[in-house]
Parts: C-alpha cells; sequence; structure tokens
C-alpha cells in the first residue's frame, strides 16, 4: 500500500483485499472502503488515507485496553474457557510462568475432567512453572473440583488460582450451563470471585469468533480476551468486529507453543500487523 | 439466507420490470458478501463470483419468471460442483498395510480424529495400529494411549524421546510384524511457516510413504485456510481433509476455499468430541450450509 503513488480504485480494491484476508470479515471492511472512496473523491495521498485509518482501527482496538494485574484480594481468581482447542491449557501454562516469575504463589485447578490427558498436560505446565496443581479423576464433576480448588487456594495461602475448564463450543447450552454453573461454585467460596474471566479466541478462526464472543460474554463475566496463534500468518481481524460490539480488552496474546511465548497485548502493533 | 436475499432483490420486478445486468450484479454483490461471511477466501469468492456471473447472464436468468429462484440454483450448483465434482468415497486398499497420515495446525483435532478413524475402521474389520508421534505437546502420547483405549485399537508409542520420523519408521515396522493392516500416525500441530517442523513433516512421511495423508482442519477458520492448506499441500503434499468441528455453527466457508485452491477433496466432517462424532462428507450438505 506505501508504494502506491495515489488513491485509486485499484489501490482501494488491493486494501479491500487486505481487510479482508486479515479477517476483519465483509461488512466491516466494505464500510471502511466505502469512505475510503470519499477520500479518494477528495484526492488524499495514500500514506493519507492509510493513517487515517488506521488512527481509526487503533481506536476501537485500544478503547478500555489494560494489562493483567493482580490486585490486593487473594486469591486472585482467574477462569480461562473458550471453544475447544485454541490454547486455554498452554496459556494457563504461560500466565503461571509469568506470574511465578514475580514471585507469586500460583495454584492451577484442572478443570478438564473431560478430554482425554487434560490433566496430565495441565500437570506438566504445573511441573513446569512450579505452581501447585488440584486434580481429581477424569470423568469428575467440574464443579467439584473447582470448589475444591478456591477453597485448597485460600487455606493454602495462594496469590493466584488459575482455572483450566474443558474447551466447548458456545452453541452447546448443556455445556455453557455446565460453566456457569462452576462460577456458582466458586463464588460460593468466595462472591467477589473469579476475579478474571479470560476467553481465548484462536487467531485462525474467522467471523464464528465474532459469536463465540456473543455467547461467551452473555453467559459469564468475561473481563479479558486473549488472542493465541499470532505467530502464525492469520491476523485476528475478528478483534476489530468483537471490540466494536463488546466492551472487552484484549489483554494478552499468545506467540508460540513455549513457555515464554506471552506477551501484552499492543494495539499499535496488531494494527500494523493488520497491513504488513 | 442469502436464498432469502437473493429473491428479495428480484421480488421488486416482477410483473413491472425488466432483469437486468444491473440487478444481476445487485445479486452478485449478494452472494459475495454471503461468501465471505461464510468465511470463503477473498480470491476463491472473486472466482466464483465471476463464474457464476457468467451462468447468469446467459439467457436464462434474464428470461426467467423467478429470477431468484434460479440465481440461488446456479450458485448452489456451482457450490456443489466445486466441493463435490469427482470425489470419490474414502477407501482403504485390501491386502497391504495401509499407511493414514494426519497432519495440521495446531488445536485442529488431529488426535482426536486418529481415534474416530480408528473406530470407525475397525468396526469395518481393518486392524488399525495408532502411531504416536506428537512428541513435542505435552502429555499427546498419553492423550493418543487414551483414545486408543476407548477405540479399542492399540497404539505404538515410544515416549518423547526419539525423532518423530525414527518412531514413525518403527510404528510400522511393529504393524506388520503384529498383522495391522491400517497404520494412523498422529503428528504435532505445526505452523506451515515453521520450517523445521515442515521438516519434520516431510520425514515422517518420506519413511511412512502413506496410502493417504489428511490435511485435519477447523470448520471455523477464516481467510487464513487458503494460506496453511495450500503451504501444506505444496510442501508435503496432501490427498484429502477432514472438516471438525463441524457441531458447531461456524458456516465451513474453509471446506469451499481448501477444496477450491488445493483441488483436494474433503473426506471426513467431525461432529463431536465423542470417537463416534464423524461422517461422511456431503457436497450438497456442505453447500446448503455454507449458504446460510
Ligand atoms: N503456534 C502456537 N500454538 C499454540 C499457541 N497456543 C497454544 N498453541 C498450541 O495449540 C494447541 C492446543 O493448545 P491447548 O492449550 O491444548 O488448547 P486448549 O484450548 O486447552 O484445548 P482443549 O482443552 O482441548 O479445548 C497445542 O498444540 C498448543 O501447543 C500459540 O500462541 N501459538
Ligand atoms: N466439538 C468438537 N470438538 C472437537 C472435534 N474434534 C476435536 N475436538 C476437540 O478439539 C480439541 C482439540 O482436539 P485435539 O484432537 O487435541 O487436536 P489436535 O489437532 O490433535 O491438537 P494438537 O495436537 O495440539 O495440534 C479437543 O478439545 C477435542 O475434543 C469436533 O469435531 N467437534
Ligand atoms: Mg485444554
Ligand atoms: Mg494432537
Amino acid at each position: 500500500v506505501k508504494a502506491a503513488s495515489k488513491v485509486d480504485d485499484n489501490l482501494i480494491e488491493r486494501i479491500e483485499e487486505i481487510l479482508i484476508r486479515a479477517d476483519l470479515g465483509a461488512e466491516t471492511s466494505m464500510s471502511i472502503v466505502e469512505r475510503m472512496k470519499e477520500f479518494e473523491a477528495r484526492g488524499a495521498t495514500p500514506d493519507e488515507l492509510l493513517e487515517v485509518f488506521k488512527k481509526e482501527l487503533l481506536s476501537i482496538v485500544e478503547r478500555g485496553q489494560r494489562t493483567l494485574t493482580i490486585g490486593a484480594h487473594r486469591p486472585h481468581v482467574i477462569l480461562v474457557v473458550g471453544v475447544n482447542g485454541t490454547g486455554k491449557t498452554t496459556t494457563i501454562g504461560k500466565l503461571a510462568a509469568e506470574m511465578r516469575e514475580a514471585g507469586l504463589k500460583v495454584m492451577l485447578a484442572a478443570g478438564d475432567t473431560f478430554r482425554a490427558a487434560a490433566i496430565e498436560q495441565l500437570d506438566i505446565w504445573a511441573s513446569r512453572t512450579g505452581a501447585a496443581i488440584v486434580k481429581r479423576d477424569m470423568g469428575a464433576d467440574p464443579s467439584g473440583l473447582c470448589y475444591d480448588a478456591m477453597e485448597k487456594a485460600r487455606d493454602g495461602g495462594y496469590d493466584v488460582l488459575l482455572i483450566d475448564t474443558a474447551g466447548r463450543l458456545h452453541t452447546k447450552t448443556n455445556l455453557m450451563e455446565e460453566l456457569k454453573k462452576v462460577v456458582r461454585v466458586i463464588r460460593k467460596v468466595d462472591p467477589t470471585a473469579p476475579h478474571d474471566t479470560l476467553l481465548v479466541l484462536d487467531a485462525t478462526t474467522g467471523q464464528n469468533a465474532i459469536s463465540q464472543a456473543r455467547v461467551f460474554t452473555e453467559a459469564l463475566p468475561v473481563t479479558g480476551l486473549i488472542m493465541t496463534k499470532l505467530d502464525g500468518t492469520a491476523k485476528g481481524g475478528v478483534l476489530i468486529g468483537i471490540r466494536n460490539l463488546f466492551d472487552i480488552p484484549v489483554l494478552k496474546i499468545g506467540v508460540g507453543e513455549g513457555v515464554e511465548d506471552l506477551r501484552d497485548f499492543s494495539a499499535q502493533e496488531f494494527v500494523d500487523a493488520l497491513f504488513a | 439466507s442469502l436464498s432469502e436475499r437473493l429473491e428479495g432483490v428480484f421480488k421488486n420486478l416482477r410483473g413491472q420490470g425488466r432483469i437486468t445486468e444491473a440487478n444481476v450484479k445487485d445479486a452478485l454483490r449478494d452472494v459475495k458478501m454471503a461468501l465471505l461471511e461464510a468465511d470463503v477466501n477473498f480470491r476463491v469468492v472473486k472466482d466464483f463470483v465471476a463464474r457464476v456471473q457468467e451462468k447468469a447472464l446467459g439467457r436464462e436468468v434474464l428470461t426467467s419468471v423467478s429470477p431468484g429462484q434460479l440465481m440461488v440454483k446456479i450458485v448452489y450448483d456451482e457450490l456443489v460442483e466445486i466441493l463435490g465434482g469427482d470425489n470419490a468415497p474414502f477407501a482403504l486398499q485390501a491386502g497391504r498395510t495401509n499407511v493414514v497420515l494426519m497432519l495440521g495446525l495446531q488445536g485442529s483435532g488431529k488426535t482426536t480424529f486418529c481415534g474416530k478413524l480408528a473406530r470407525r475402521f475397525a468396526r469395518e474389520g481393518w486392524h488399525p495400529l495408532l502411531v504416536a508421534c506428537d512428541i513435542h505437546r505435552p502429555a499427546a502420547v498419553h492423550q493418543l494411549q487414551v483414545v486408543g483405549e476407548m477405540a479399542g485399537v492399540p497404539v505404538y508409542s515410544e515416549g518423547t524421546g526419539r525423532p518423530a520420523p525414527d518412531i514413525a519408521r518403527a510404528g510400522l515396522e511393529h504393524a506388520r510384524a503384529t498383522g495391522r493392516n491400517l497404520v494412523i500416525v498422529d503428528t504435532a500441530g505445526r505452523l506451515h511457516i515453521d520450517e523445521v517442523r515442515m521438516d519434520e513433516l516431510q520425514s515422517i512421511k518420506a519413511v511412512t510413504s502413506p496410502t493417504f495423508t489428511f490435511l485435519v482442519a477447523d470448520a471455523m477458520t477464516g481467510q487464513d485456510a487458503v494460506t496453511s492448506a495450500s503451504t501444506f499441500n505444496d510442501t508435503v503434499g496432501i490427498d484429502g481433509v477432514c472438516l471438525t468441528k463441524m457441531d458447531g455453527d461456524a458456516r465451513g466457508g474453509a471446506a469451499l476455499s481448501i477444496r477450491a485452491i488445493t483441488g483436494k477433496p474433503v473426506k471426513f466432517i467431525g461432529t463431536g468430541e465423542k470417537l463416534d462424532d464423524l461422517v461422511e462428507f456431503f457436497p450438497d450438505r456442505m453447500a446448503s450450509r455454507i449458504l446460510g
């Protein structure tokens, strides 16, 4: 885009392709493109055009920006949710490492009692990061496990409790009800918890991410988003649509499978990458 | 839905207006929007709309009494043609050790699909062996062992201490030695842009010479589906696609994109987390779903 010499239909069409291929979605991309045509009529240069729209996308994405912070209340309870395979368990491992690095006493709750080897997978992250873990056998009731973990985290003087949950499609009402029950049970031990509920989204997901965000935020007190797999070629442009509709900041991004591959979300870097 | 929208474009004309190239263009814009909203790749949509336009501007639509319905039919038929086409049902070869290699991006559903295929083909009289070649993800080998147990199928594994291609070769030898005629190789999820991981995959393929290589892709994948699928196909080579998590409400446009760009057919659909949640791919059902 930078190499273009003037704003013409050709350039605007190329920009439309960039936006759509970044997963901003048809409607959002089209409306941006329509407004770009007004700039074309006014004789703007490509640089001016790009600056205006980057600024606009930036303001959408950085609204309400904050970092994930552990407040004074102990334990700080973080519930991690999302559809299947997005990277919840791995992200919990990365968060645990980050918090351990900050000198915090961390406990993990193996709340995925459904999927094969889910507990073993989280257990490995616990050993890698020096976090404690509360677990039961596969097939145990997730709410019961969470209740147990809440009590142990409180009684053991833990700073942070990270609760892993099974992946679930937002269209499965009974599974969403199961999560609501987990929240109710958590509140029996501490009515102010969970202090953070993080929805984990996969950067390769298309427009379905918007339905995921809608259903999860309607069902649970989601306080933040995490987008994983941004180390791939997908741009995660669905975040524009999601931020337009929901008032929930993106807190972290996953950029790999290793324990260090978690970064604070930077709205500027995100928007720049859309056009890279 | 697109059908409703297309009928709507022409509805106002019946009796008093003519079908013109201009309002066919409106209909085509609706087709473009619907496909993009369904996550079909931008370039694939462009080509698709051009083909539909050619058919629509032919005499038929311009003289039809029900142009909306005819447009819907043209779009639907075109989708079914691309998705289906020469697609034959998946078949294993009798009298040999079949090797099915599963590959794809992280979290797409490969390990689960290994179990699903194992269960299906065990029921059809084959003797599957699962081979655990994911030496990277924590507890991946354990996950496949549990899946194998659930499917009633043996699992060959050597933990995570040995290179994946060596485990693959040993697994194949083990299958031949123990009368297993279907080897299903689970591999680690990987990025198509990760050279080291792609080399590993090429080595696994080289030592196992698969009868069939499946790209396991998530039905909710967006525009990136084409980039990853074509890289996997160009670098390692795939024979077909398994589309997972179709029990959600993703429209699944990735299926059209992958098929259109790689030319490789979708063979199976994952419809849930249980090992029974596997169905054959039907182009007409997928076409209806993409149209919404
Ligand atoms: N490249 C890349 N891979 C990731 C990232 N985060 C997670 N993964 C990989 O994605 C796959 C799925 O990760 P999990 O942590 O098991 O995902 P999950 O959401 O817990 O999955 P379920 O519990 O089955 O729903 C694994 O192979 C991870 O290594 C990331 O930021 N980048
Ligand atoms: N709802 C639904 N979930 C599925 C389907 N297929 C797989 N899953 C779930 O998706 C998640 C990821 O599945 P895995 O089999 O671990 O995926 P994978 O591709 O092996 O992951 P990596 O090895 O980390 O790349 C798990 O929670 C599965 O239960 C499906 O068809 N429908
Ligand atoms: Mg998990
Ligand atoms: Mg796997």
